[in-house]
């Protein structure tokens, strides 16, 4: 899956995901990716974040409606997608999950929580001064 | 040095990112940008879980669901379950831009899509055929259905639905983990 946060010059916001879904999932199954306020939200005003992972498990807590709206109350994006992981971990411990935030001056952060397999999670920016993406990497929760 | 434009986006899809910049980089609007990055890594079949070829459900079939988002004018579209065509994020903005509605599922906006011009063609590739052949040798393991019978976790289907929940309880929220497979 992808999630993708774009902010232009002016700071206007937009977000995008693009997935095939779960492996041998039962057909019909829909994850978070399409879902608004899961998969992606974006708010102008604000910001925008994107989610990965396990879908099932994710679109229940809208994560990325969570992180903008900490985000609209004040907190920097790292701390806003650290806590909408953190309240999904209040409910299920163990998930296999990550979330990408940016605000609408070009701050960014991420989160993940940790699960077998997964303690780290890559992600990807392109911002003023570069000449090619950057990789930037984060410990998961 | 400026902080804006920005382009971020999950796991290291550098193609992407870069298509998206380079929308963003010629004063081409956020929503464009999105649009152009997540349909790059359709095309790449970024890391087989975005795109064709990929992910094949329990009969074999890709499907794929996208969604875009504009947080100027809270605008959206989003389509799930889109069957047979390629540039699922180019439908979601179809949603957005030629309807009034938000969601689109199934053989439904698979037809919408026709209807608007998008290309319809099978999504099923050798890597995609593959990975469902395996899973059939592997008694159809792992498997997402529960509280049936014949047992899930070690046969194949067709499934009915056991009298009574295991344990009297639903299924916990707690699940197994698999790094590869995510939405």
């Amino acid at each position: 899956t992808i999630g993708m946060i774009g902010v232009d010059k002016n700071g206007n916001v937009a977000t995008g995901t693009s997935t095939n879904g779960a492996s041998h999932k039962i057909p019909g199954r829909v994850g978070d990716s399409p879902v608004i306020g899961a998969g992606a939200y974006a708010d102008s005003s604000v910001g925008g974040a994107a989610a990965t992972g396990d879908g099932d498990t994710m679109m229940r807590f809208l994560p990325s409606y969570q992180a903008v709206e900490n985000m609209r109350m004040g907190a920097d994006p790292t701390s806003a997608c650290q806590k909408a992981i953190a309240r999904i971990q209040k409910h299920v411990p163990v998930f296999f999950g990550a979330i990408v935030c940016a605000n609408k001056t070009g701050s960014y952060g991420a989160a993940c929580g940790k699960a077998p397999g997964f303690s780290q999670f890559h992600y990807t920016v392109f911002k003023p001064g570069r000449s090619q993406p950057l990789d930037e990497v984060v410990d998961c929760l | 040095q400026p902080t804006l434009p920005l382009v971020i986006n999950t796991w290291p899809f550098r193609s992407a990112t870069q298509a998206a910049w380079n929308v963003l980089a010629a004063g081409r609007s956020a929503l464009d940008a999105v649009e152009r990055g997540c349909t790059q890594c359709e095309i790449d079949q970024c890391d087989g879980s975005v795109g064709y070829g990929g992910s094949p459900d329990e009969s074999g079939e890709t499907t794929l669901d996208a969604m875009i988002m504009d947080g100027s004018t809270m605008k959206a579209g989003a389509v799930a379950n889109l069957r047979r065509i390629k540039n699922a994020i180019g439908v979601a903005r179809a949603v957005m831009e030629h309807t009034k509605h938000t969601f689109l599922v199934g053989e439904s906006a698979s037809l919408f899509a026709e209807s608007m011009g998008f290309v319809c063609e099978d999504l099923t590739t050798n890597r995609s055929l593959s990975i469902y052949s395996k899973w059939l040798e592997q008694h159809c393991q792992p498997n997402f259905r529960t509280n049936v019978t014949p047992d899930p976790e070690k046969s194949c289907g067709p499934y009915k639905p056991l009298k009574e929940l295991k344990n009297g309880k639903p299924p916990s929220l707690q699940k197994a983990v698999d790094v590869h497979s995510h939405d």
